[in-house]
């Protein structure tokens, strides 16, 4: 039959919408499909592939490794709002590149949140990595010129930069990772080669919103999305990817230093229907 | 602000005497876009707008008030009937040790809270221990024991040992010993859907007997809350729910989509990174802030 049919179109409805891709980018998706329904002979197997095609196309050029550098080390600052996994995921990123042979330093550069300097140590410990870190309360900038002039003198391939978990409507946090970066740059005119967002897929429409800002302050040049071995979808990559470009690197899938996986945005569509 | 938009909306209505179906029906669609935007659940959207078109269909307009401002007086007063009581504290009485179990998803702010409610408990004179239960995460035990010692509030933690149960169960008779009144229990992060984990909370919950099963909540949590309140209520019978974050610019709409599946009442909120930022839940307000 000719036409989108009312049952169908509710019920794909419901699914962009609890997979929090949002109210915008399902309205277009929906117009798109209705409008192709009206011309087209559909049966609900041809509307779902044809969602499929246009949330792929959304994601087109979605993907990318982590940048490679001419000369070591390849510096990686790692923020984000608090509890996003970003201390698990340089410990994973950092376990994928010890097993690939290359070379890996690890700064604390949270200072302030109890415990996070012995959490950073607990994985650096069990991955065979130096974190360099100083006492609870000192500068994070300070630590992250002290890791990188370490990295420089031992000739090592990465350094990872762990930052204090921070919303990004707080100033005085914002101004802290600037100047982070200011002193990485100092230091090192391409540092950080990478500014990566660590974002949590259960979070909901305000992952646009963190985006936007620590983009708009920092300058992020990558995101890997957390906790997709849940039940939620991180459908706001979406609309968030059609407004910033900014690539996807990774997907964080469990806790243990194993559970990443290089973004693919095939899979990443296919799951949303799973 | 959506008050604007209803402005609009009704100024067609002006000198209707009542709110019909054809002039609440663009202004229903525009509280569902709101709501949907704010985070709240699809499924959670769709019964509170029918419950809104409900109460508001026939209502008289009153004389001195506009039809757009009188639609908002309905939809805030349903959602804060449906947010909750405010100041709903912690139930505590009974025999002592009073234990308060704090469970969620990874990241949270579990570990966080435990220390800001025993903050907020000693403020009121109570005699409490916190428990590190989560064997876990890298430094988890560390973490609680640093918050503990920043606010001089004990904690019971044991690095040799690896079972959570165990751990209860000692920290629970230390706390006879010492008198201790309240019991903060608190756990590793997991997944609604790890079934094994799941089903370990719940054998601990049966273990120590909690007088609370707080869920701990992030504010900013998308569609998902629904499923992750509900698997958490179905494991454990949540007896309250502590939003956290809310000092960041979310609308917070997973605080409806978690109190319509679950029933739990909000009790607090966390509002900032130090031990002393948790405030009473305070559903005017988060009305207000959902509906934007
Ligand atoms: N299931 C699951 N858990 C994760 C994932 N990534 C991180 N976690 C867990 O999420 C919790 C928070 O991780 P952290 O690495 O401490 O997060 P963070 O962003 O560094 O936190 P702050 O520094 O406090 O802002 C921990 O319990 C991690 O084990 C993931 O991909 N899946
Ligand atoms: N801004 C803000 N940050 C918070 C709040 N509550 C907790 N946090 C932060 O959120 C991050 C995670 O807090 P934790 O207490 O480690 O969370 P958790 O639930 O114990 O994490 P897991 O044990 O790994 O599941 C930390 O950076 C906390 O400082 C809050 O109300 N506001
Ligand atoms: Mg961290
Ligand atoms: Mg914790």
């Amino acid at each position: 039959a000719h036409g989108l049919d009312g049952g169908l179109r509710d019920e794909i409805e419901e699914l962009l919408i609890t997979a929090d891709i949002g109210v915008v980018l399902t309205a277009r998706i929906l117009d798109d499909l209705s409008a192709w329904a009206a011309k087209n002979n559909v049966n609900p197997a041809e509307g779902t592939l044809r969602i499929k095609e246009s949330l792929l196309s959304i994601l087109e050029e979605s993907e990318g490794a982590i940048s490679a550098v001419d000369a070591p080390p390849a510096v990686v600052l790692v923020l984000g709002v608090n509890g996003t996994g970003k201390t698990t995921t340089i410990a994973k990123i950092a376990h994928d590149l010890t097993e690939h042979g290359k070379s890996v330093i690890l700064a604390a550069g949270d200072t302030f949140r109890d415990a996070a300097v012995e959490q950073l140590t607990v994985w650096g410990d069990r991955l065979g990595v130096e974190v360099v870190s100083q006492k609870q309360g000192a500068d994070p900038a300070a630590v992250a010129f002290d890791a990188l002039v370490r990295a420089q003198t031992r000739g090592i391939d990465y350094l990872f930069v762990d930052t204090a978990g921070r919303l990004h409507t707080k100033y005085n946090l914002m101004e802290e990772l600037k100047k982070i970066k200011r002193v990485l740059g100092d230091r090192m005119p391409a540092a950080p080669h990478e500014t990566l967002l660590v974002l949590d897929a259960g979070i909901g429409q305000n992952n646009i919103a963190q985006a936007k800002k620590f983009h708009e302050e920092v300058g992020i040049t990558g995101i890997v999305l957390t906790k997709l071995d849940g039940s939620a979808k991180g459908g706001a990559i979406f609309p968030l990817f059609a407004d910033l470009r900014i690539p996807i690197k990774y997907i964080g899938v469990g806790e243990g230093a194993d559970d990443l996986m290089p973004f693919d945005r095939h899979q990443f569509v296919e799951a949303l229907f799973s | 602000a959506i008050s604007d938009k209803f402005n609009t909306i009704f100024s067609k209505v002006r000198g209707r005497a009542r709110l019909s179906e054809e002039n609440i029906s663009e202004a229903l669609r525009e509280i569902r876009l709101a709501l949907l935007e704010a985070d709240v659940n699809f499924k959670v959207v769709k019964s509170f707008t029918a419950s809104v078109r409900d109460k508001a269909l026939g209502t008289e307009v009153t004389p001195r008030v506009t039809p757009g401002q009188q639609f908002i007086k309905i939809v805030h007063d349903e959602l804060v009937g449906l947010l909750g009581i405010e100041g709903e504290g912690l139930s505590l009485s009974g025999p002592s040790p009073a234990v308060i179990m704090l469970v969620g998803l990874v990241g949270s702010g579990k570990t966080t809270t435990a220390g800001k409610l025993a903050l907020h408990l000693s403020k009121k004179s109570r005699n409490t221990l916190m428990v590190a239960a989560d064997t876990m995460r890298p430094a988890a035990r560390n973490q609680l024991v640093s918050i503990g010692q920043r606010i001089g509030i004990e904690v019971f933690s044991n690095d040799r040992e690896q079972s959570p149960n165990r751990i209860c169960a000692d920290a629970l008779s230390y706390a006879s010993k010492k008198g201790v009144d309240t019991v903060i229990i608190d756990t590793a992060g997991r997944l609604a859907v790890d079934e094994q984990l799941m089903g370990e909370l719940a054998a601990l919950k049966r273990a120590i007997a909690p007088r609370e099963v707080l869920l701990v909540a992030d504010s900013m949590s998308g569609q998902d809350a629904v499923t992750v309140a509900a698997k958490f209520h179905e494991a454990l019978g949540l007896t309250g729910v502590i939003l956290t974050k809310l000092d960041g610019d979310t609308r917070g709409g997973a605080a409806l989509s978690i109190k319509a599946v679950s029933g739990a009442p909000i009790k607090f909120a966390g509002v900032g990174e130090k031990l002393e930022d948790l405030m009473p839940f305070e559903p005017g307000r988060m009305a207000t802030r959902i509906l934007g």
